[in-house]
């Protein structure tokens, strides 16, 4: 366990570095991480013991977006939906003070605020995970080349349900990098264009080899 | 929400924990 922390803690502190060292302006950074899917091994019935490689969270670090009142928004939500973000926000901060129905720390802030779209495709994000191959992340790692993609259009024509949820969310950059042991993803709200020095960065963080 | 595995939940704490620094700061 004292591994894993410590796993977790430097996997924070390199997607942080990642961001807040960047030039450009990112929202927020994912680590999906290779791992094995035993359950399916089991579910399949046929004694198979191979199991299904995935990329799983490992970990992220969200930014934020940058306030700026003249830029398009995306489709406003309704009422209902934002209510929605509300409710799921109030009950994590509750599971993870101790279910005891309180916040984190203490007050109803952080429940009662407004849920902008990049959060909540990130605290949605938490529960997904990729098969090797499919998805954004699983195709990066599947075929060990960066896919980056700028511009509302692109994220909405890609073959890739993650990148059109994204567009949707308010996304107008998401880069997948592979990485050793997983794929590190990047989105921002801004258009950026593709530069060698965040693939540069990402290597020489995420690949402990070299 | 059980679905929510255990090894994300050092990710969420700390998204939860942020977030509210950046309502407060804001």
């Amino acid at each position: 366990p004292a591994h894993s922390q410590a796993n977790e803690d430097t996997l924070q502190q390199r997607l942080q570095a990642l961001i807040e060292c960047a030039r450009e302006s990112w929202t927020y950074a994912v680590f999906w991480q290779l791992s094995y899917d035993f359950a399916a091994g089991e579910d399949d019935g046929g004694g198979n013991s191979s199991n299904t490689p995935l990329l799983a969270w490992g970990d992220g670090y969200y930014k934020g977006e940058e306030e700026k009142p003249m830029k398009k928004k995306p489709t406003p939500i309704s009422a209902a939906e934002q209510e929605h973000r509300k409710r799921v926000v109030r009950e994590l901060n509750s599971l993870i003070s101790g279910g005891g129905g309180g916040t984190v720390n203490g007050g109803d802030e952080a429940g009662d605020e407004e849920v902008t779209d990049t959060e909540w495709f990130f605290l949605v994000s938490m529960t997904q995970s990729f098969i090797n191959g499919s998805g954004l992340p699983g195709q990066a790692f599947s075929n060990s080349q960066t896919i980056w993609l700028s511009g509302s259009n692109a994220l909405a024509g890609s073959s890739c349900e993650r990148a059109r949820q994204g567009q949707v969310y308010g996304l107008e950059t998401m880069v997948c990098i592979p990485t050793e042991n997983g794929v590190v993803e990047l989105g921002s709200s801004e258009i950026i264009h593709q530069n060698s020095d965040l693939m540069d960065k990402v290597n020489s963080f995420f690949n402990p080899s070299n | 929400i059980p679905s929510v595995p255990q090894a994300r939940k050092a990710s969420l704490a700390r998204f939860l924990e942020k977030r509210k620094e950046r309502l407060m700061s804001a």
